[in-house]
């Protein structure tokens, strides 16, 4: 059997179609303007030779994103999809991340997705973000209905343990809507975990 | 029926990058 499924002729199929998307920040273009789609996969094989030919996530300048969504949704607020959604957020600052290997994380968050890791909550989930900041990197798994508290609670410790994130290191759920009238730098966070 | 797929299983398909 596992002979078998290691037959380089055959893909195994993803239950999705996931689109990659690039974030640059040039302050001198608009905002939409800095996201590129860079390719989609759809396949186990396809992810590998995607996530083996770009840049690993800890060596992208400061300022960066990496955006794995759904192929029909685009990584923003705006998106139908998105629009009553919101984020669980892993923030690892300076202080807390140390020791912190952005590229495990971003992998291990990344073949959850993919895998359909979240069961049953998967179909909620429409994408993860990879944040890489000089003030500190962040993860982001985006889920599209801010309002179901208990798949809310499921896929953040999911998130969580996938992460393998010790007790003490606390993640964060924001509503989109709250992001955008946020003040100062951080939004009102509805549950932590 | 969904095509899920554990961590283990993905990464037996990453090339060996050493």
């Amino acid at each position: 059997v596992e002979k078998l499924e290691l037959d380089p002729l055959i893909k195994h199929p993803l239950q999705n179609r996931w689109c990659l998307w690039f974030f640059k920040n040039d302050k001198s273009k608009d905002w939409a303007d800095n996201l590129r789609q860079i390719t989609s996969f759809d396949t186990v094989e396809d992810f590998w030779a995607v996530y083996n030919h770009i840049q690993s996530a800890g060596k992208l300048a400061s300022g960066c994103d990496y955006n794995l969504f759904k192929d029909d949704i685009k990584p923003m607020w705006e998106d139908e999809r998105n629009k009553t959604g919101g984020r669980w957020l892993a923030s690892f600052d300076k202080r807390g991340g140390k020791g912190i290997d952005v590229d495990k994380l971003w992998l291990e968050t990344v073949l959850c997705l993919i895998g359909e890791g979240f069961d049953e909550e998967s179909d909620v989930v429409n994408g993860c973000v990879v944040n890489v900041r000089g003030k500190g990197n962040k993860l982001s798994v985006w889920i599209g209905d801010y309002k179901r508290d208990e798949v809310v609670l499921k896929i953040g410790r999911r998130f969580k343990e996938r992460l393998g994130l010790p007790p003490r290191f606390q993640i964060a759920f924001e509503a989109h809507q709250d992001t955008i009238v946020k003040r100062g730098s951080s939004a009102k966070s509805r549950f932590t975990i | 029926g969904k095509k899920q797929y554990d961590r283990t299983f993905l990464l037996q398909f990453q090339p060996d990058c050493t």
